[in-house]
């Protein structure tokens, strides 16, 4: 029975898909059966690093550790409320049927509220929201008191997610682990960084998360795209050219994640 | 008739709340009358900042130039072709009333792609697109070959643009004045950034865009959110304590993108 992992977060921009594709390679390099679904049917980012990545493989005869894609199909019924439902129910049998073949199931939701974004988020076993250290990102979560940096009322996002726990506590799933990672940390800003980090922690007590170390703002998340390659494919033979300390920090803050997320079937 | 300005890309997390913040506050400073309409009913982050300002306004007893804002109101037709055509009529209906009482009309637009979306873009008379220096958010404009860097197939975002312009010209409306916009640029990254800059200007001349100078990533863009303030705001009075060099290359980042924007109330 695989274990599901949704890479979440309702805000546009904060690195899901980012963050899908360097987790989907590490879990395929350490040999398990990952299963993938990307359910932002108009951009495709995660399936489309995978497709670029096909075509490096094919043109440098190589083969690179690869997730197999699963494929939602679009729904039919006429009226809002059953094309709701049938998305819905597409979603859960489809993620049940990854389930059942691998050992891994990786899903990168869309930055929207969408039935199948809400579906998944109830099948999740580990639900992974990464966050830009900035307050905009943060309001998506819960508001927060300007001047005593108070946090007050739970937000959409944590709405949406508190749902997803309901809906799987009703289906007798485990609860969902909900793990926070900030991403595209800067080495700069200091007062707003620990102002984010001082919310989160004060949140993370009520609404039931707990926060991961995340990743700095480093081009060599995002520069390999349209070859399809990540940090991990770079390996000393082939690329020692282009190591660097840049480079080295981020495979420690990538390992320091994928380890953080205690994947079982990494044996964490 | 007010000046139409969509602040559009179908990619999240591109900078669009953050520009439209600060398009608003600089025409409002400016003695502009100017009509605001968030078009992200969930997040709302773009009237979430200015709540918090008129909360900030309050507290401090002080007035601080401010946009009107109007709202969409939901469709409630049952079938989706429907709720379609609904939500498109009530976003036509609602800018042209904007356009009649105010001197700009800012839309923001969300990450993704609905009616009011393409009805918004299809009344823009200028459209401006914030875009990481990343050719995963270029993917959403054009494919980009990875050995040779020549640019390739529009993508979606550039075909939701084309299908607005077309539906502006048969509505007789001027051109749509496309003006995109870097934004989040590091100091560093010099290779990523040269890349992407030339993809740029090798698809501006093919799909019709302009590329105006852009912001560089600064916390001085974010970390007043819960305040709702913006750097414009902060007076030699009132703030010279603030004043860093940081903050004055932002106030000029901020002018050259404004004059660049060529808006006519401003009689550039
Ligand atoms: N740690 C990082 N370092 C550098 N760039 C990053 C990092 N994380 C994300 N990015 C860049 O930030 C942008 C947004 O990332 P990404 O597309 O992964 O976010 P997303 O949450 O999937 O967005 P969407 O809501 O549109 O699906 C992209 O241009 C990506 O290349
Ligand atoms: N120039 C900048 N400098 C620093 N931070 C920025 C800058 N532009 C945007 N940001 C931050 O990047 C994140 C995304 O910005 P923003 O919310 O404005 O994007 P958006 O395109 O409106 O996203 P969405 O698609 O979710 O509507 C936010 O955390 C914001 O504070
Ligand atoms: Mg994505
Ligand atoms: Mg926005």
């Amino acid at each position: 029975m695989g274990h599901v992992i949704v890479v979440g977060n309702e805000k546009g921009g904060a690195g899901k898909s980012t963050l899908s594709v360097h987790i989907a390679v590490a879990c395929a390099i350490s040999g398990l059966k990952v299963a993938a679904l990307d359910l932002d049917r108009r951009q495709r980012t995660f399936e489309r690093y995978f497709e670029n990545r096909a075509r490096w493989s094919a043109t440098h005869e190589t083969e690179l550790p690869t997730p197999d894609f699963f494929y939602l199909s679009k729904a039919t019924a006429e009226r809002r409320v059953d094309a709701e439902a049938e998305e819905t129910e597409a979603t859960r049998t489809l993620i049940a049927a990854m389930r059942d073949s691998h050992d891994i199931v990786l899903v990168d939701a869309p930055g929207a509220d969408t039935p199948a974004s809400r579906a998944a988020h109830a099948c999740a076993d580990t639900l992974v929201s990464p966050l830009n250290d900035s307050f905009i990102d943060f309001d998506l979560l819960a508001e927060i008191d300007p001047v005593t940096g108070e946090v007050g009322k739970p937000s959409v996002y944590a709405e949406m997610v508190w749902e997803a726990r309901k809906q799987k506590a009703a289906s007798r799933g485990k609860p969902i682990d909900w793990v926070l990672m900030r991403n595209r940390l800067s080495p700069l800003d200091a007062k707003n960084k620990r102002r984010v980090g001082d919310a989160l922690s004060a949140l993370a007590q009520r609404i039931g998360f707990r926060v991961a170390p995340g990743l700095s703002e480093r081009v060599i998340y995002r520069e390999m795209f349209t070859a399809g390659l990540t940090l991990l494919d770079l390996t000393d033979e082939g690329a020692a050219a282009t190591f660097t300390l840049s480079h080295v920090a981020a495979r420690q803050e990538l390992r320091d994640l994928i380890l953080a997320l205690k994947l079982p079937p990494l044996g964490e």
